[in-house]
């Protein structure tokens, strides 16, 4: 079973077209095996994004050193998984 | 097991056997009103279940549902669990349900995605795509909502076998997409076709392929607001209505750009709830309000589809 401990979910509120397109260069990247939950299209929207915690670093980086605002939406995506699983098991009972 | 549909959970998630299982107990509870059709296989041979609500002929105009396409999504299935309960039990008692299901037939698939639905159980909770085998990549599954024939393999789909939104090899190369192609096909006379995902609250018709406004665009815009201002008035949900293309991203290959261009006018796309705290392991105690102001809006489509047949 894929387990996600550590992985984070990223709300990330780009600010112009510019940050856009720098997501979404982010977005063609394959090593971080970023999970787009909402994508880069335009400054009025937030991008949501599950990163694996062996990018986590290199991403917060990516997203500071271009000056992009994001804030933690899901701390530990494994915390909740199990969470839901507790919850469905007491619900099964 | 669940011994009858009145004593079911619907504040929980379930697998997709459970869900099977109770699909069964409705049909028996309601047998003059529910039957389970089965629409095809998918790619791992579970079987596809549509659950069809008529009081009629089978030649009547109908309205075709479907839930949990991306199989990560789960508020959607149990959304659809408690809707089709909920059509069950309001029939006969609620007098707006009541002469719809007097002049339609209700369709609804509530696991568009059965392999990917059992995979996010089993082993990736994550797990948005189909899962069938992709010739020369180590990669599994295409994303089914890029694979219907409308603008096919345009933006806002990846070539990519690895990505999320691969669209596939060709169009309907997906058996659970090709299924319900054929099942609208066959079927005939489907005046509504409504796809419901969830995340990030919007209310969407076409296209998503291309950013221009179709020719029933003033009509369904007008359709959507009102629908989603019944949404609305349960517990203040707010959502966003407009185009695919225009409120979320371009995206080709979407099921109800397909439904559009095949001809069925009053085609809309729901993502339901959350914002984003819970991404998609919103509470199960949050299925019954998403699924109950849901159900709101939806009847307001299905009334508007009754009142505007073409």
């Amino acid at each position: 079973q894929k387990r996600f401990i550590g992985d984070q979910v990223l709300r990330i509120e780009p600010g112009s077209n510019e940050q856009i397109s720098v997501l979404q260069s982010l977005q063609e990247e394959d090593d971080f095996q970023l999970d787009f939950w909402l994508h880069p299209t335009n400054p009025d929207l937030p991008v949501d994004v599950r990163v694996p915690i062996a990018s986590l670093q290199a991403v917060k980086d990516f997203l500071e050193s271009n000056g992009i605002r994001y804030s933690v939406m899901i701390s530990d995506v494994q915390e909740m998984l199990e969470q839901e699983q507790k919850e469905m098991e007491a619900n099964r009972r | 097991m669940e011994r009858s549909s009145k004593s079911f959970n619907f504040a929980a998630y379930h697998t997709l056997e459970t869900i099977y299982d109770w699909m069964d107990t409705l049909a028996a509870d309601y047998p003059h009103l529910v039957s389970k059709v089965q629409i095809g296989f998918s790619y791992e041979q579970r079987p596809m279940y549509a659950l069809k609500f008529s009081t009629g002929s089978s030649s009547r105009p109908a309205i075709w549902i479907d839930a949990g396409i991306h199989s990560r999504e789960w508020v959607t299935q149990a959304t659809a669990v408690w809707t089709a309960n909920k059509i069950a039990t309001d029939y006969g008692q609620d007098r707006s349900l009541t002469s719809i299901l007097d002049m339609l037939d209700i369709y609804l698939l509530v696991v568009a995605n059965p392999d990917g639905y059992a995979y996010t159980h089993s082993n990736n909770r994550m797990w948005r795509k189909t899962r069938s085998k992709n010739p020369g990549s180590v990669c599994v599954g295409v994303d089914p909502n890029r694979n219907w024939d409308a603008g096919f393999g345009g933006p806002g789909a990846s070539t990519n076998p690895c990505s999320d939104s691969y669209h596939g090899p060709s169009a309907q190369s997906e058996v659970e997409v090709k299924n319900v192609v054929n099942f609208i096909k066959q079927t005939g006379n489907f005046k509504g076709f409504i796809s419901i995902h969830s995340y990030s609250q919007l209310l969407m018709y076409p296209h998503g392929y291309s950013c221009n406004n179709i020719p029933d665009y003033q009509e369904l815009d007008a359709v959507g607001k009102s629908a989603a201002k019944a949404l609305g008035s349960l517990y203040g949900t707010s959502y966003k209505v407009g185009s695919i293309c225009k409120i979320i991203y371009q995206a080709s290959g979407g099921s109800i750009d397909w439904s559009y261009n095949y001809g069925i006018k009053y085609s809309f796309a729901f993502e339901l709830r959350d914002t984003g705290r819970y991404g998609f392991l919103l509470p199960a105690n949050q299925i019954i309000p998403t699924a109950s102001e849901t159900w709101l809006a939806l009847l307001n489509i299905m009334e508007y589809v009754r009142d505007h047949t073409y």
